[in-house]
């Protein structure tokens, strides 16, 4: 699996459609603080079947949905889609067919998520195993969110060994 | 179950033990099953002491000190069983500069060893020096977010995205 | 007892909100007291809107804005009963450029309004220019502390130390 | 109350005398991670009356005293002297008779901590308040330690209440 392209639309600070190309080896994100370079991150997160509000720096689902700022309206959907290269046909067998996979998470206020693959309406179970054999995931020690190396340093044992696991 | 948490423990730890060396320039760092007989069970603490140091009780190492040691940690992990991407939002805040060039340098053999696409945030200027590629997020209008590329080609334009 | 806390408050909360709008150089920041009707048992929360942004839930705020919005509290509860001296240890970690300034400037008017000496812990060079003077620590000697005089105009010699 | 230098002698990494002048206005402290520039400003929150090794990273009060490199062995003993100007005369009366105050602190090996101002023996509680009376003090807001302002930011509303306590 290869990551390609994430497309986000009214997903926090991101209300307009936006378009990040993942390049292969280092792509640096930069910025002034409070530019929305986490809510980024995030966003990639979010698609890939995060379930935590909390995880997210929000207090329910639908904080990530744009709310609108002095000058501009809030919005009621925000919606991320990923582009995945699939040429090595790891991918279950359902969406085994194609050279591209293309999740996408939408959520629109007061009603909820839905996950699309190729345009299939499928379950968040569903997108989280496609990650998780891929050997990623919203929760994979491969994505360090802000602040979390330091949460590492100071876990107890047990919470870090989970770490162990996503390894195993 | 067990068997295979046993084995991914062995290989980590190998893992950590090289990278610590490398990513400290000397030292020694090893982990530890803890507090159960039952791997299924244990929880993982490190054991680590930078070069010339003594082994002292983890808390008390720097604040750069225990960021590197978890990094390392990590990116063993990371190395067991590579992502296809890799997100690091950060990591190098309590870095100091000579520590941020071995981070770089470290990224750049995990680049090598694997096929990961990196995204990487930092408000570092060495660390957006050694990046490959730079996007920047802006808010021109207020409180709205852009996404524009970078020249890091550009020195001035970079230092503004500091 | 609860008189002299509620005046305590609203004079935190006055200085917090002039603080506030000037290290975002704009925005809205106040404090309020909740969860009980009696201010001895009650909690302190902060609400604070950076310039040109909507009063969101406090957690939505970045790493940097947090950082910046609990320094300006910090330092409102300090403008009102002034200390001989204040110690801050790597506070600009999660600070871009412009708010390093930002924060110097700060900490020049504060220094400006108190008889309060000051010791900066920073990694960071903009923050190294800024203060009066500066005391290296070296372990030239694995593991062995030592301190010594750095030279503010030798701009080597300073980076040596970031 | 000003503050005008500290030494430490055996404190952690510092195991030969050092000396810090506290001069007025911006003194910045710098170099590489690791190198002790916490361990030094633990040294004055710790001479002042830190009670909780925990707050000094430690597991238990021993642990601020040198404990050796490869090279040298273990001290038994660690000392910070901290020297106060008194020529406002606001000190507590049986001290206030002098222009200069030294507070110092000294701890054995396995037999605890021994305070001292201006070479007479005093208690912990003397000490504390010393400082407490000055508006300062090792739980003063205005020693931050590192990574206490992301403490902070994710506190409970009651812990960061505490706070307003320091100003009342
Ligand atoms: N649902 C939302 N709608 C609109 N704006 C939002 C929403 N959620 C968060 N924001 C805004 O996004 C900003 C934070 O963005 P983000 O955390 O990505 O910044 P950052 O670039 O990572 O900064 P730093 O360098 O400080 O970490 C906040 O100022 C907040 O107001
Ligand atoms: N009792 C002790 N005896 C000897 N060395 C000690 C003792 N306690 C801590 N140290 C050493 O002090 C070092 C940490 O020092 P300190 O935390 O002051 O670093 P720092 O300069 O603040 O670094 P950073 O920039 O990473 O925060 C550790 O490497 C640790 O080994
Ligand atoms: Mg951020
Ligand atoms: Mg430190």
């Amino acid at each position: 699996m290869e990551f390609k392209r994430i497309r986000l639309s009214g997903f926090k600070s991101f209300v307009d459609p936006t378009e990040l190309i993942i390049e292969p080896g280092l792509t640096g994100i930069v910025g002034p603080n409070g530019c929305g370079k986490s809510n980024l991150l995030e966003a990639m997160r979010w698609v890939m079947g995060e379930t935590s509000a909390k995880r997210l720096r929000g207090e329910m689902m639908d904080d990530v949905i744009f709310s609108g700022t002095e000058r501009r309206p809030s919005r009621n959907l925000a919606e991320v889609t990923l582009l995945l290269d699939n040429s090595d046909r790891k991918a279950p067998a359902q969406f085994n067919d194609s050279d591209e996979l293309e999740v996408s998470r939408r959520i629109e206020r007061d009603s909820g998520s839905a996950y699309r693959i190729n345009g299939v309406e499928v379950r968040a179970r569903d997108v989280q195993m496609l990650f998780a054999d891929a050997a990623t995931g919203a929760n994979s020690p491969s994505l360090v969110s802000q602040g979390q190396v330091s949460a590492f340093v100071n876990a107890k044992p047990q919470e870090r060994r989970l770490i162990l696991e996503e390894a195993a | 179950g067990r068997q295979k948490m046993l084995e991914a423990f062995e290989i980590v730890n190998k893992n950590f033990g090289e990278l610590f060396s490398k990513i400290f320039n000397g030292g020694h760092g090893h982990l530890v099953l803890t507090e159960a007989d039952d791997p299924l069970e244990a929880g993982l603490d490190i054991m680590a002491s930078p070069p010339g140091k003594k082994l002292l009780h983890r808390s008390l190492l720097s604040g750069g000190e225990q960021a590197l040691t978890a990094i390392t940690l990590i990116f063993a992990v990371f190395l067991t069983n590579p992502a296809p991407v890799c997100v690091l939002d950060e990591v190098d805040a309590p870095l100091d500069d000579a520590n941020i060039e071995r981070f770089c340098d470290l990224l750049d053999e995990i680049k090598e060893r694997t096929e990961t696409r990196f995204l990487i945030v930092t408000h570092n200027a060495i660390s957006m020096a050694r990046m490959e590629r730079l996007y920047g997020v802006t808010m021109s209008e207020q409180g709205v977010s852009q996404l524009v590329s970078v020249d890091l080609e550009n020195t001035e334009e970079m230092r503004a995205f500091a």
